[in-house]
């Protein structure tokens, strides 16, 4: 464990409380694409599946973290899809999700590093998570606008895999260890969020809101 | 501990 991947790691967790307080304490997910979310969840869920094959005995803080991210993304659906339904802006909410899981499964099943079922699970949740954010991105583009406490959301979301970068380097200079699909995956994550990440820079920071067109 | 070829980050 390094600095950067364990920052990245509280960066993903303080993404996941802060939509959820926002969810809870406002009582509405207006602004936030509930796609993007149900992505999340099955990212986790197909990675992490190794929890469910066999017993977990809670013993180090890798599992308890796998079982927080599945339940907080499960449960940030169900706030979304159920709870306060009402509140969901379904109509904003309308890139077509299909169109980036079937590509993630067909790539998963051709680019990976063994064809074995977890293997190929494990590859479709990193090519899925690269772009699980598009629907939030495109929800924010049709509404012209995002809540100031979305822009943290999508701000901690962005950095969590900036900082897995970071974290990647450092493997690669001093355990000399590469995880390739991994990289690839999370560069092109990343560049998808520069767009946000420098209207958060030059206006939430200031104290203003992101209104689109920028 | 992971076996080697594990993937062993989140």
């Amino acid at each position: 464990m390094n600095i950067f991947r364990l920052f990245g790691d509280l960066s993903h967790l303080a993404a996941i409380a802060i939509l959820l307080l926002k969810i809870w304490k406002t009582r509405s997910c207006a602004g936030v694409s509930g796609k993007t979310q149900l992505l999340f969840a099955v990212c986790f869920i197909t990675r992490y599946i190794d929890l469910f094959l066999h017993f977990v005995s809670l013993y180090n803080t890798e599992k308890v973290m796998k079982l927080i991210y599945i339940s907080a993304s499960v449960f940030t659906c169900y706030l979304i899809f159920f709870k306060f339904k009402a509140t969901y802006d379904g109509n904003h909410d309308s890139m077509r999700a299909e169109f980036l899981i079937v590509p993630a499964a067909g790539l998963a099943c051709l680019i990976n590093t063994k064809f074995d079922a977890i293997e190929i699970l494990w590859t479709f949740s990193i090519y899925l998570e690269a772009v699980a954010i598009l629907p939030q991105l495109f929800l924010i583009s049709k509404t012209g606008e995002a809540e100031t406490i979305t822009s943290h959301y999508l701000f901690a979301q962005g950095s969590y895999r900036a900082l897995y970068i970071l974290n990647w380097i450092y493997r690669y200079h001093y355990e000399s260890h590469v995880d390739t699909i991994a990289i690839v995956a999370g560069v092109v994550q990343t560049i998808l969020y520069c767009d946000f990440f420098y209207l958060y820079i030059t206006k939430v920071v200031k104290g203003q809101k992101i209104v689109l067109p920028a | 501990s992971f076996p080697k070829g594990e993937h062993d980050e989140l």
